[in-house]
């Protein structure tokens, strides 16, 4: 891909937090 | 049947369907859903946002679901 390592690092990241998210979200729905 | 309203899931099913490493667009949205407009499309990247449904990429311009695939 056409990505640099620091944008590749800041996707992983945000896509870890926005796991975390809807993770929380879920479990507040139960 | 999953919590969204039509123009949420609308914006969710586009973003997932995109396989680009650095995600969609706004401008892509925009371009895919006519009918809406811009302010409701980022609404909806917010709120999809909050819920960790999606998530920014590159910048704030850009983004991917969380949906493995």
């Amino acid at each position: 891909s056409g990505l640099t390592e620091e944008q590749k690092r800041r996707i992983e990241e945000n896509r870890r937090l926005a796991l975390a998210r809807r993770a929380e979200r879920q479990a507040a729905q139960r | 049947v999953n919590g969204l309203t039509a123009h949420q899931s609308q914006v969710l099913n586009l973003i997932k369907s995109c396989h680009l490493p650095e995600g969609m667009s706004l401008q892509d949205l925009k371009g895919q859903l006519h009918s809406m407009s811009m302010s409701t499309i980022k609404q909806a990247v917010e709120f999809l946002s909050s819920e960790g449904h999606i998530y920014s990429t590159v910048d704030d311009d850009h983004y991917k679901s969380t949906d493995a695939d």
